[in-house]
């Protein structure tokens, strides 16, 4: 299965590992 | 859920893994010494911990390049891979360095890293932003400029990604135009 991921997908997980 | 170490949380993988390169200009040494791998990633978190332990895009240097190459593809026009391909161009005009530079580089990234062309996605390569005096640039590399179903799928998606308004064509140009011409005489094989 192809791994595709929107846009709003993506940048949902900007903040939250951010620091990692 | 609450009380769960981060580093307990399942990545999410992404279809490819993807390497960052960057280029400095220092004229004593060659192009190839001045391009630097900085590191590779293949997940979701891993992306967004190097975008934001990296400069933003409007804070480089002039002459300074970002490449997001597909593992195992250099970010040159002679990588095989490269060679029979091209590139949609985004030419910013300068003030744009501080209104678009940044918006549009990362919605770049994203569209590469989500697989955002549908089945076109393998034919994208990577992608360059050059930060220039003159007026910056970003483009998206494809494999194959002699496919033009795929190449201008891609045109469109990216143009309609980067909120690009029907007054405002990009052009694709392929490498071995590019290579044998000077830049402004470089013709475009596609237009969106």
């Amino acid at each position: 299965e192809k791994k595709r991921y929107d846009r709003e997908f993506l940048l949902g997980f900007q903040f939250i590992f951010a620091s990692m | 859920p609450k009380g769960l170490g981060l580093e307990m949380v399942e990545k999410h993988p992404l279809q490819n893994r993807w390497a960052l390169w960057f280029f400095k200009n220092d004229k004593s040494k060659t192009w190839q010494a001045n391009l630097h791998l900085i590191t590779k990633f293949d997940t979701v978190e891993d992306f967004w911990g190097l975008y934001h332990h990296i400069q933003p895009a409007s804070k480089l240097t002039p002459g300074c390049d970002y490449c997001l190459f597909k593992d195992g593809i250099e970010p040159m026009w002679e990588d095989d891979q490269n060679k029979r391909g091209g590139r949609w161009l985004v030419t910013l005009a300068k003030q744009q360095r501080h209104t678009d530079l940044d918006h549009f580089w990362l919605e770049t990234l994203l569209c590469l890293i989500g697989e955002s062309f549908e089945q076109f996605s393998g034919d994208v390569c990577g992608a360059v932003l050059n930060v220039r005096a003159k007026g910056d640039k970003i483009a998206v590399w494809t494999c194959e400029a002699d496919n033009r179903d795929g190449v201008t799928h891609i045109g469109r998606v990216y143009k309609e990604r980067l909120g690009l308004t029907q007054k405002v064509t990009i052009g694709y140009q392929a490498h071995t135009d590019t290579a044998s011409k000077s830049h402004n005489l470089t013709k475009n094989k596609f237009v969106v």
